[in-house]
Formats: C-alpha cells, sequence, structure tokens
C-alpha cells in the first residue's frame, strides 16, 4: 500500500551560495523510512 | 343410422384440429416467452460485461506486468482478505505472528495488545494499534508530518502537471486526483451572494462546537476560495451505498470574483489552484508500506477534507519493483482521493490500495467501501450510462464532506490523527 500527498506550499527560496532561505523545504531523502509524526518538511 | 354413423365419424375427425392449434397456440406463447427471457438475460449479461472490459486498461511494461494485467487481481485480493479473517487456534496464535514479525520485520513491543492470542486473525494482528507515544510528533507546528510508517519512494515538486513516479517514469496529477472540472452551475444555480446556510451544530444550537471550529479555522490559516468554489453545488455521484442526499453548498460571497477570473481561464486544472502571481507550488511526496509497517495512516497536518473520490480501478502490487516496471501505476490502482485545504492553500492526500491490502478505511466515512463488488458493479454501471450518453467516464464516485460545519465546511483533521487505515483483502 502506498500514500500519496499533493499539496500546495510556498516556493523554496535560496541565496547566491544555495542555502535555503525560506519557503518549503524537505527534511527527507528518498529511500529513507519514516515513521508517523516524523516531518517530511517544514516552512 | 348409417347417415348418422357418418355425421358422427366427420365430428370426431374435426376435434383434433382445435385441440391441436390450442397446444399450438400455446406452444407458440411459451416459445416466445422462453426466447424473449432469453434474450433479455443475453443483453444484461452482455450490459454487466462490457464497461468491465472496457475499464479494464491493459497496461505497458514486461512479461511480468502483461501477465499480472491477466489475473483477476480484484477477487484474489477479497479471497486474501476473507482467508486472513478466519479464526486461527488459540495455540497457532504466538508463534504464527512471532514468524510473520520476523519475516516482515515488526516491533511486537510497540504493539499496544501485548498479548498475541487476542488477535484472533492476521487481519487483526495487521491492523494492530500502538501504544499510546509511540509515534512522537515533530515539535514544529510548521512541519508537515509523516502520515504513515514505511519508506519514502519519491518527492519533488509538481512541474507541468506531471507526477514522478521511480525511475523517471511519470503521470500527470489529473489522471491520479481526476480531472478538477467546475460544474457550471456555479454562476447559474449557486446563490453567491447570499450568506453560508447554518451548520448541523448551529441548528441544534451547540455554540460551542461552533465556536471550536472557528477557532480552528483561525489558527490554521484554513480559507475557502478556489478549490471549494470550484467543486460546485456538488451533488453525489451515487453508488448503490450511497443514501440520496441533496449537498448544495454556499460558497462566500468574498470569493466570487476570484472563481469567476479562474473560470475564465478555460479547462481548470488542478495547477489552477495556485494563486496568479503568488510564489505557491505544488509538491507531492510518495510513501510505501511495506507488509510488516503498521497500516494505519493519520493527519500530516491540521487541515479540512472537503471531497472524496474513489477510483475503483485495480489492485496490482505496489511493490518498488512493481513502480518501476509499471508506469502510472497509482493512476491505474483502486485509490481514495482526499481534497482539501491547509493553512497553505491546496492539499489532498491519496492512499492506493494494493493486491494484498485492497480495502482502505476511512474513519469519518462510513459510507466508502472499497474493494467490494458492489462499488466495481456500481463503477461498471456508472461506465455504461456514461458510454450511452456519449460522455467520458470519470472513473470515480464522488462525495463531499461539507454540512458538517458552516466555518470549516469539511471534515477538520488535525495533525497526528488517526484518519483510517489499509486492511488485508
Amino acid at each position: 500500500s502506498t500514500i500519496v500527498l499533493v499539496f500546495e506550499a510556498p516556493s523554496a527560496e535560496h541565496d547566491e551560495a544555495g542555502r535555503h532561505t525560506g519557503g518549503w523545504q524537505w527534511c527527507v531523502e528518498k529511500g529513507q523510512r519514516v515513521k508517523v509524526g516524523q516531518a517530511l518538511g517544514r516552512i | 343410422p348409417g347417415a348418422s354413423s357418418k355425421v358422427q365419424d366427420s365430428r370426431i375427425r374435426w376435434y383434433p384440429i382445435p385441440v391441436g392449434l390450442g397446444v399450438g397456440f400455446l406452444g407458440l406463447v411459451q416459445f416466445y416467452k422462453v426466447y424473449t427471457r432469453e434474450q433479455e438475460k443475453q443483453a444484461q449479461d452482455e450490459l454487466e460485461q462490457r464497461p468491465k472490459r472496457r475499464r479494464r486498461v491493459r497496461p505497458e511494461g514486461p512479461w511480468q506486468v502483461q501477465i499480472m494485467s491477466t489475473l483477476p487481481l480484484k477477487a484474489m485480493s477479497r479471497l486474501w482478505g476473507r482467508l486472513n479473517e478466519l479464526t486461527l487456534p488459540t495455540f497457532l496464535r504466538v508463534p504464527g505472528f512471532r514468524l510473520y514479525s520476523f519475516i516482515f520485520g515488526v516491533n511486537l513491543d510497540e504493539i499496544e495488545e501485548t498479548d498475541l492470542r487476542k488477535f484472533p486473525n492476521l487481519a487483526a494482528f495487521f491492523y494492530r494499534t500502538l501504544k499510546p507515544g509511540a509515534r512522537p510528533l515533530d515539535m514544529d507546528p510548521n512541519a508537515l508530518l509523516s502520515p504513515a510508517d514505511g519508506r519514502i519512494l519519491q518527492f519533488g515538486q509538481i512541474e507541468g502537471g506531471d507526477i514522478e513516479q521511480v525511475k523517471g517514469m511519470t503521470y500527470t496529477i489529473d489522471a491520479l486526483l481526476g480531472q478538477n472540472s467546475p460544474t457550471p452551475s456555479i454562476s447559474s444555480q449557486t446563490p453567491l451572494d447570499q450568506p453560508p446556510k447554518p451548520s448541523l451544530h448551529e441548528l441544534e444550537g451547540d455554540e460551542e462546537l461552533v465556536k471550536q471550529e472557528a477557532e480552528f479555522a483561525r489558527v490554521n490559516g484554513i480559507s475557502y476560495t478556489l478549490p471549494y468554489l470550484l467543486s460546485g453545488p456538488t451533488k453525489r455521484r451515487k453508488s448503490s451505498l450511497d443514501q440520496p442526499k441533496d449537498e448544495s453548498v454556499t460558497p462566500s460571497a468574498a470569493a466570487v470574483s476570484e472563481v469567476r477570473a479562474e473560470l475564465a481561464l478555460g479547462e481548470p486544472s488542478w495547477l489552477h489552484y495556485l494563486s496568479p502571481g503568488s510564489r505557491h507550488v505544488l509538491y507531492y511526496a510518495v510513501i510505501y508500506l511495506a507488509p510488516g509497517d503498521y497500516h494505519r495512516f493519520h493527519s500530516p497536518t491540521n487541515w479540512v477534507v472537503e471531497r472524496r473520490r474513489h477510483f475503483a480501478g485495480e489492485l496490482y502490487s505496489v511493490s518498488p519493483y512493481l513502480q518501476r516496471t509499471l508506469p502510472g501505476l497509482f493512476t491505474l490502482n483502486e485509490r481514495v482521493v482526499l481534497l482539501g485545504r491547509w493553512r497553505w492553500g491546496f492539499f489532498s492526500y491519496v492512499p492506493v490500495g494494493a493486491t494484498n491490502v485492497g480495502s482502505i478505511k476511512i474513519n469519518f466515512d462510513r459510507e466508502l467501501r472499497t474493494n467490494s463488488l458492489t462499488t466495481d458493479t456500481a463503477a461498471d454501471r456508472a461506465a455504461e450510462e456514461a458510454a450511452r450518453r456519449g460522455e467520458p467516464y470519470l472513473g470515480y464516485v464522488e462525495a463531499t464532506y461539507e454540512g458538517a460545519s458552516a466555518v470549516l465546511r469539511g471534515h477538520a483533521l488535525r495533525r497526528g490523527e488517526e484518519m483510517g487505515g489499509f486492511q488485508l483483502g
């Protein structure tokens, strides 16, 4: 079984050095095991 | 006497004619009845079988996929479910569940019911609950939580309406969620300038609940603009299980111009949910639940579910192998699409069934029946009716959750709240 989430969020913003400065940011990686309540990403 | 005898003889010869005619007539009537009944039965059989043949999409892929596409996957799934609902002998339960846990990596320490003998069968063990506190929620209120235990197969940003599956295969967001088509009745029938109708809680005089819902909407910044209004005054596409219910909605007047501007854009797609000029984009994440994982799923954030679409598709396995080899797997399988809003706008949540776990349960939707012969037949009939009218079959049965609250206009879910789960078969 699988769950697919599709959602709207403010787009990620980065500075010239590529650092995240605002908007949506993922906290996971492909293939990573996650558990209920663990953060997938944050704004 | 001779003449009398001749008359009698002639009468005797004429008797069989009316009798024969009567018998012949009755025979013809009977033959006609049987013939008509057979014709009707044949037509009915064709009516029932035709949509199934039409609905069954033959997927592309290697020979394993081709073989799988010929199998009666939904029937197999239902049989699997029935088998797993058989009560096991008590002496077999502990070794059986321990063996299952060993093979699939179940952590027995976190199960709420510590006595394995109390699970009557594998189906009950599979749908187990966890001890309170076994899954702490991330403390950051701006975090989107994982809805289930599992593995992240894919995530990213939706560009051009495409969602990447695995290994570069893509499918469109419209295929996954269904077309986002507004009903023409929005502008013609919906009393857009009227205030919202009172909620059930208001009608019942339950002011406390109304206040709580208003507070939920305020705290979570949930507003009701495009997605809600574009759905229009929805009437259920009734399945045989749905109760007849007129569910007209009355959107707030504040967004009338916004909606009309949106409708003027032409054929809407899910990307049109994004406000023009805003810096919002659509993101997606795919989480795969392995057989040993905890199979209940939870709300990843505070949000409001407004609509549910049930796609009664096939039940292919969703193992990572098949996801690599079968393009558009999630758009073929049976799934429940929950559509709504969170504080940043559109939010959708799609549990996708598989062969071994075809039953998707949504706690707040008692009418929903997945992997059911009844709903399959209803979907077949809907497809047949759409074909008869010359319209494309949308592929889903829709229901709305509005009506419980004038404030929220949908079913509110708090982050971490249990929403439902996947059950065997």
